[in-house]
């Protein structure tokens, strides 16, 4: 998290750790799920075998994590094709764990989106994980939760931002869709960033968060005029339960 | 002639003229002898009669006799002014024999209208004990007791004679009575005439355990006694009564003991005189009740049915508990409860106790609680509530609910329903605020 604060125990209940091979983050949405980023679980190729996903959740201190939760199941979403590193289109998965999770303060889920769910500009949400963060003017990988609260960006502002990197040459952008949103300030300097990946974007409406968006990509972290993109959690609402009530 | 066998007399039949419906012929003389098996007497009735009337029945008639006495002579029908009609009495032959004969002459003026006679006969039952023997003025048929039965009759005797060999006369025998009839009389020999001296006899009143026989004996009462210094004795003649288990009890005098309650199922009367002296005897009425059991008193939490006033052998009580109580008899439960009063005075089992019920420990809910809010032990009307862990579930329908210990020891909701509530996880409201950590804007 790039421009956040450090997370005080209890504050985000439904942050989860997801370590495989490499740092990512998660959320709880039921006793026995996590929804993460399909980027997370695939990030060398095919879905890891369970035993090798390590599960951790209720510590906002990386140094503090008790034995990691077994994982039962991973379900990616069967639309997410990323062979080629630049398509994060339905970017996207669910953890099914082998036991189920009591919930207390430091555990608690996050809710999914409401029917009516609208991603207005402008709205401000809170995007948290165990990524990049920044301190001073260095880059460094943070063992303690942090969060930062970025607003909704109008998605054709968002659109002409990559546009406008391709202009510049840079192909190597992945596609921007329906699927997704980005977030963030136009001036930088508060963003998610890499390790973050998997981690809600949460928004807060009537003393509730619910999940909006799943940290997804972006091109650098904290720049000017650039912003983070996440998956549109929206559009999988019936996906994520049919994937529950069959698993 | 062949000898045909004696056919066995018939309980009934009918008779007809000759020629019935059609009328009859002339210079007719018939004659039918009916016969019913001995002990009965035949009842003739005429359905239709129509012979030539005629002043006494002078032409055509028909003469009903009982051996030579001529029971009745009739011709005409029910309408002529002459002749004489049986009408609707039948005839009732003094035995077991009827003898009818038909007769008619040569000239028969309306021959042609006169259908002669229809009549059908059966055999009535004779009460020999009642109606004199035909015949016979030789006294009562039976020397002391004489029934009636279907065409004949039985002789037997009172208790303390036995009948003679001829069936008809008693002797004295009194020795080896037993009565075990619920109720009855007995009396000495001959009673209230003096019987012959020194007799001996037994009487035996034996009724099943359970019973209790009570003497009541009769105002006339003669035993004789013997006055002595210390008072009249039963010496020479007496009526013992004996009751097992008790000393025996002789009675003598002109007092009659009234009512003796034995309290015992068996009760044995000797009755003896020796030769000399005269008592005339004595009579009694026995009769029973069942041996009575004591109250069996209330229970707490329970009732006793049927309510009585007394309860005897034989009487069956039932206890049921009140609602929300269990019987419990030696600390088992029982489904039922009953017990008989038995012959011995007792009830059979001791009456047992209602115990309050319990719906055992309340089934405890996932991620949720339990709590009582009133009775204790888990016992009939205890209130739990459940609840969820919150803020971190809440229950499904938003309101913890209140389970009571019902009749049939089920935990039940207000809305009749034992299947426990749904926690479910709360989502998106964690309990400490980032807003509240921070107050820098």
């Amino acid at each position: 998290i790039i421009g956040g604060s450090s997370a005080p125990a209890d504050t985000i209940p439904w942050q989860v750790l997801v370590n495989v091979n490499g740092r990512g983050g998660g959320m709880v949405i039921a006793d026995r799920w996590i929804m993460t980023a399909a980027h997370v679980l695939t990030r060398y190729g095919d879905p890891p075998p369970t035993s090798s996903v390590q599960i951790h959740m209720g510590r906002t201190d990386i140094q503090t994590l008790p034995t990691p939760l077994s994982v039962a199941s991973i379900h990616i979403h069967p639309g997410y094709n990323n062979s080629d590193g630049l398509n994060y289109n339905n970017d996207i998965a669910l953890i099914k764990l082998q036991e189920v999770v009591t919930f207390r303060a430091s555990i608690m889920p996050l809710c999914l989106p409401p029917q009516d769910a609208a991603y207005h500009t402008g709205t401000m949400g809170m995007v948290s994980g165990f990524g990049i963060t920044d301190e001073g003017n260095k880059r460094i990988l943070t063992n303690m939760l942090k969060y930062v609260h970025i607003p909704v960006v109008d998605q054709q502002v968002c659109s002409q931002t990559f546009a406008k990197m391709k202009q510049q040459g840079n192909n190597l952008i992945p596609h921007l869709t329906d699927n997704m949103f980005c977030a963030g300030v136009p001036e930088g300097k508060k963003d998610s960033c890499q390790g973050d990946s998997g981690s809600a974007y949460a928004i807060e409406e009537n003393s509730q968060f619910w999940a909006a968006g799943i940290v997804s990509w972006g091109v650098e972290c904290g720049k000017k005029g650039k912003y983070g993109v996440y998956t549109k959690v929206a559009n999988y609402v019936d996906w994520v339960q049919k994937t529950m009530q069959e698993n | 002639c062949w000898l045909l066998p004696r056919s066995k007399p018939l309980m009934y039949g009918e008779v007809q003229s000759p020629e019935y419906p059609q009328p009859y012929p002339p210079n007719l003389e018939q004659r039918w002898d009916l016969s019913v098996p001995d002990g009965y007497q035949i009842q003739l009735t005429f359905t239709h009669m129509d012979i030539e009337a005629s002043a006494s029945c002078y032409y055509d008639f028909l003469t009903v006799l009982y051996g030579e006495r001529v029971l009745g002579r009739f011709c005409g029908n029910e309408n002529s002014a002459d002749g004489h009609h049986p009408g609707d009495q039948p005839i009732l032959s003094p035995g077991n024999r009827l003898t009818l004969i038909f007769k008619t002459d040569n000239s028969n003026p309306e021959r042609q209208n006169n259908v002669g006679f229809s009549a059908y006969y059966q055999a009535i039952d004779i009460d020999e004990c009642s109606a004199a023997t035909p015949g016979d003025s030789s006294g009562p048929l039976c020397d002391q007791i004489c029934l009636n039965t279907l065409g004949s009759f039985l002789c037997t005797c009172h208790h303390g004679y036995k009948l003679h060999s001829d069936q008809r006369t008693c002797t004295l025998s009194c020795v080896g009575g037993v009565f075990n009839e619920a109720e009855g009389t007995l009396f000495s020999p001959g009673y209230p005439v003096s019987p012959p001296h020194a007799i001996s006899c037994q009487y035996i009143i034996s009724l099943q355990p359970g019973f209790i026989v009570s003497l009541n004996f009769s105002d006339n009462f003669q035993i004789e006694s013997v006055d002595t210094e210390q008072g009249p004795v039963c010496l020479y003649h007496w009526l013992q009564v004996t009751v097992p288990d008790r000393d025996p009890m002789k009675l003598c005098g002109t007092t009659s003991p009234g009512v003796i309650v034995t309290n015992s199922n068996t009760v044995t009367l000797d009755y003896h005189t020796d030769d000399d002296g005269l008592s005339r005897g004595w009579s009694l009425e026995y009769s029973t009740h069942r041996v009575r059991c004591p109250l069996p008193g209330s229970i707490a939490k329970g009732r006793v049915t049927p309510i009585l006033a007394a309860y005897f052998y034989r009487d069956y009580i039932y206890v049921r508990c009140d609602q929300g109580y269990k019987l419990m008899m030696d600390g088992e439960e029982i489904e039922s409860f009953s017990t008989m009063c038995q012959s011995n005075g007792h009830w059979h089992l001791p009456l047992p106790e209602c115990h309050i019920i319990d719906c055992g420990k309340p089934e405890s809910l996932l991620n949720g609680k339990v709590d009582f809010l009133s009775g204790s032990d888990n016992q009939y009307h205890s209130v739990v509530q459940y609840s969820c862990n919150e803020p971190f579930y809440a229950p499904l329908g938003h309101e913890n609910v209140n389970y009571t210990c019902d009749a049939d020891r089920k935990w039940r909701s207000d809305n009749n329903i034992h299947v426990l509530p749904t926690c479910l996880p709360v989502c998106g409201r964690p309990t400490r605020s980032l807003s509240s950590t921070s107050y820098q804007r």
